[in-house]
């Protein structure tokens, strides 16, 4: 399977960060960490997609979508 | 709810419009802000009361990029707003990105619809994992009442019901495609991906897709009838015939076509037919079978007529199947018919119903 590229990985860190508190740094590279999993199967539970870990295509479309700010976890600090 | 189910402490809460965004009129922000507060204010007791100085509990404001809550928006799309849950201070502020193109229909983002989400926060709703819901995180248009059941359940846990609520009918909750009971309202194809109809929502499957996307009808098509009764692809004329009552609309794509919505008596069914039940077009035969209650009707695509001795039973000419269909599509030879919770599948050439399996198995379940 293709990697996903550096692209969709910065823009899933991104989206992690801001919407599900994935802790900044350490994530680099194109492994994913066990943090980036986890904080993206809590994503893909949030909105019922296949919980893999794994940024599939169905994932990243979804955090391309026009979104409201608010983390869908906790609250702001 | 956020954490420890941060609300405010009142029911008379006050807001105050910092700024106006240039992309409408003001009276039209004004508007959009207080139809938006009082789809909250109809299912509690609150009440909404506007300053225009001082220090107000919601401050409503439009900024670009870092507009001073060290929050930055980022730019066109993307973050459309957001809202900080009650509290002193911050608590409660509401901040829109003035890089959108804020609307009052549906072209770009709809002022009221974002806010009536936003002002959620602001009274103390977090986000909601049902995409039905006005809570649910991603943006998406729609007309008629805003609420689901679960944002009225989730406002009314806090703050209680309004003591003179007026009827309002709840947005139906999205329905779950793994319930066991689930019948589909039609189902068809388009350019290679099956679209399934179901109340206010459609779920498409591609086949590069492990999971389903579900979708307000609303959010995509605006303009066609919010429940879909049946639908069929007609991959020469790249067309996608939508039935809704006595209307038809046409999809090219996901794009509606131009002189449409048109009676479905142009088809050449008789006025005394109301609805189509489902409708599913056989490439190999270039015939289009239209089935209504008990009976079903074929269509010459190439002639632009109804063939002769139509109706005919459905119970007869499809030996195995129920004798009404809620929706149908053909891949390969096959019919698959759906009805109630069960899909049929049925050999064309053999003329008979080779497996019965549970409706849903097409989404995976």
């Amino acid at each position: 399977l293709p990697l996903p590229s550096e692209e969709r990985w910065l823009l899933a860190e991104k989206y992690l960060r801001r919407f599900y508190h994935l802790p900044n740094g350490l994530q680099g590279g194109q492994t994913s960490s066990g943090d980036f999993q986890n904080k993206l199967k809590e994503m893909q539970r949030f909105f019922n997609l296949e919980v893999t870990g794994n940024l599939d295509d169905n994932t990243l479309a979804l955090m391309k979508e026009a979104r409201c700010g608010v983390p869908d976890v906790a609250e702001y600090n | 709810h956020f954490p420890r189910d941060l609300k405010w402490q009142t029911n008379d809460v006050t807001f105050r419009i910092l700024n106006y965004t240039p992309d409408l009129k003001k009276s039209d922000v004004d508007r959009a802000i207080r139809t938006a507060l009082n789809v909250w204010a109809d299912v509690t007791p609150l009440k909404f009361k506007k300053l225009y100085e001082g220090d107000a509990d919601i401050m409503i404001s439009f900024g670009t990029r870092e507009h001073g809550d060290h929050n930055p928006f980022d730019g066109p799309d993307g973050l459309l707003a957001h809202a900080y849950p009650p509290g002193q201070g911050i608590g409660g502020d509401t901040h829109f990105d003035e890089d959108e193109h804020w609307t009052r229909d549906a072209s770009t983002y709809n002022l009221f619809i974002v806010a009536a989400h936003e002002l959620g926060h602001a009274l103390g709703m977090s986000h909601s994992s049902d995409p039905g819901a006005l809570m649910y995180p991603v943006y998406s248009y729609a007309t008629g009442y805003p609420l689901s059941l679960d944002d009225i359940k989730g406002i009314q846990a806090l703050y209680g019901p309004n003591p003179n609520q007026r009827k309002v009918k709840p947005k139906p909750d999205a329905p779950s495609k793994c319930d066991p009971t689930l019948s589909f309202d039609a189902v068809t194809e388009l350019r290679g991906e099956t679209i399934i109809f179901k109340d206010e929502f459609y779920w498409r499957l591609h086949p590069q897709m492990p999971e389903p996307e579900q979708t307000l009808i609303k959010s995509t098509w605006p303009s066609i009838s919010k429940k879909v009764d049946a639908a069929y692809e007609n991959p020469e004329k790249d067309l996608v015939i939508i039935f809704s009552g006595i209307r038809m609309w046409a999809l090219n794509g996901y794009n509606l076509v131009d002189g449409y919505p048109k009676y479905i008596h142009k088809l050449g069914l008789p006025k005394t037919v109301r609805k189509v039940d489902a409708a599913v077009h056989i490439k190999d035969t270039g015939k289009t079978l239209l089935f209504t209650d008990e009976e079903y009707w074929s269509y010459d695509e190439a002639a632009g007529a109804m063939d002769s001795g139509c109706p005919r039973s459905i119970e007869e000419d499809f030996p195995g199947m129920d004798d009404e269909v809620d929706a149908a599509v053909y891949h390969y030879g096959y019919l698959y018919f759906f009805h109630d919770h069960l899909q049929y599948e049925y050999s064309y050439t053999s003329r008979k119903v080779i497996r019965i399996m549970r409706a849903n198995s097409i989404l995976n379940c």
